[in-house]
């Protein structure tokens, strides 16, 4: 999986 | 940023705002949940804790604080100004019941052990399941107001668009963020069987929500 530790949705 | 993602976020607001106007304009809280409220007060509160540490866009920016000052004037006008509509008899549901497994799912499941992941994990997941206390509401009383559905309604909408979003960032970006796609179609599945009542019901020029 790709990990998104940045959150860029609402 | 595309076309599904804003459309999604605008639902949001304009779901958010119906239910401040409605609790407003008729100076009353009856047939709303203030726990479900409650909630969602605490999922923009622990999600968006980056306001402090990272800055995406302005968009971004806004969006969160008006988010969080709109949860939070909805939560004062039910449990402060209008606290005598409030209909607490009927918003029974067992909050607990949601926090436990919440809270232990996010020290389960998170893209690292850091404070801040885990209070967004835990914010994700208690999103997926924070309408209930709403729904479990209507399904007591047997009835709901249309406008408290129109409001439900664009909660949804809000959630099948954002899939649409994740489905075109995954096409086109690559981008899948398993967290948060899981439990957003958790959560939109908890919304169709009222979508269901909703287009035959409300749709159909009733101005109440009856449960056959």
């Amino acid at each position: 999986w790709k990990h998104h530790v940045l959150h860029d949705e609402l | 940023m595309n076309v599904f993602r804003l459309a999604g976020d605008v639902s949001h607001l304009v779901a958010i705002i119906i239910l401040l106007l409605k609790i407003w304009r008729s100076r009353s809280c009856a047939g709303i949940s203030g726990k479900s409220q409650l909630l969602f007060a605490l999922v923009f509160t622990t999600r968006y804790l980056d306001l402090f540490t990272v800055y995406i866009s302005a968009y971004n920016t806004i969006m969160k604080v008006v988010f969080l000052a709109l949860s939070y004037a909805t939560v004062y006008l039910i449990y402060m100004r209008f606290r005598n509509t409030y209909d607490s008899e009927n918003d029974s549901f067992r909050v607990e019941f949601l926090l436990v497994p919440v809270i232990g799912l996010s020290f389960l499941e998170h893209y690292a052990f850091t404070p801040m992941e885990v209070l967004w994990t835990f914010s994700i997941f208690l999103e997926a399941v924070a309408i209930m206390p709403q729904l479990f509401m209507i399904t007591k009383t047997g009835e709901a107001e249309s406008i408290t559905t129109h409001y439900l309604f664009f909660l949804g909408l809000y959630r099948a668009l954002y899939i649409a979003n994740w489905v075109w960032r995954y096409h086109t970006e690559g981008f899948f963020d398993q967290i948060a796609v899981v439990s957003g179609v958790v959560q939109t599945i908890f919304y169709c069987d009222f979508f269901y009542l909703y287009v035959t019901k409300v749709v159909q020029g009733r101005s109440k929500m009856s449960l056959p």
